[in-house]
């Protein structure tokens, strides 16, 4: 059987609210390691990559590798039926036609479960190669939310430029021009505001911004975000989930036709 | 003018 329980399932309401956006339905493959997920956006732009290892969870218990094909709004609406401070444990036997949430209140006094049926998905698995990224950028995931909200009024895509000056985030479009520029902060300051760059050669990328905010819909998991980049290659926007794992977004680049 | 790349243009079906 598999069983995994989490004290917080607030962690759980806010992964299903950072990938919402960009998946309707997505394979949980559950192992020994823990819960991981792999799917592409409709258009095949982007990528989602979840990994929530076991030994993050309060429980957990996974006999057999199980591949469960999820609706994510269903998933999402589920989730969404748990209080915050609730206790979650996701529940399936050997080959499963369904999946269990059990939702227990901290004294234990209201117990809510919500069985969902699972669907068969045809899994495409994508292989991504080890890269040594030109750039990595850490910031406040707050202020990557706010420029992609800010810049994404003034076009479709985003540039982001990278140098050891600092980055750069540009749009253009109809009405103007916009620039912001985040120069890397001094090491002594608040981790969590920090700006940092990493910086083997510059960059400059272009990426759509109907992406990117969808990406930043994780920003409640993770006060720092981590960007690489490199030429030519899709952006990993990565957000680390408390002790249990991370999420990342990779986005395929828009280039000069 | 820019064009959209896919991320199956990248990454390579396993």
């Amino acid at each position: 059987m598999f069983e995994a329980r989490l004290v917080q399932s607030v962690i759980l309401k806010k992964v299903l609210e950072a990938i919402k956006d960009l998946l309707t339905e997505a394979t949980f493959e559950c192992s020994d390691c823990g819960i991981q997920l792999q799917a592409m956006d409709n258009a095949h732009v982007s990528l989602v990559s979840l990994n929530l290892r076991s030994d993050g969870f309060d429980k957990y218990r996974c006999d057999r590798n199980l591949s469960m094909g999820m609706s994510v709004p269903c998933m999402s609406k589920i989730l969404r039926c748990a209080s915050s401070e609730d206790t979650v444990t996701l529940r399936a036997w050997d080959n499963p036609d369904t999946i269990v949430f059990v939702f227990e209140s901290p004294n234990r006094d209201k117990i809510s479960e919500y069985e969902m049926k699972l669907i068969n998905l045809d899994q495409e698995h994508l292989g991504i190669p080890e890269t040594l990224y030109s750039c990595v950028v850490k910031m406040p995931s707050q202020e990557f939310a706010r420029i992609c909200r800010d810049l994404s009024q003034f076009g479709d895509a985003m540039t982001i430029a990278c140098s050891k000056e600092g980055i750069k985030f540009s749009a253009a479009g109809d009405y103007g021009t916009a620039n912001v520029k985040l120069a890397q902060t001094a090491e002594t300051e608040n981790q969590e505001e920090a700006v940092v760059v990493e910086m083997k050669e510059p960059v400059k990328l272009t990426f759509s911004c109907r992406y990117l905010n969808s990406f930043v819909k994780a920003t409640p998991l993770c006060a720092q975000v981590q960007l690489s980049m490199s030429a030519e290659v899709p952006l990993v926007c990565e957000y680390q989930i408390g002790e249990i794992g991370h999420i990342r977004y990779y986005l395929a680049p828009k280039i000069d036709d | 003018k820019m064009a959209q790349r896919t991320i199956t243009s990248f990454f390579t079906r396993t």
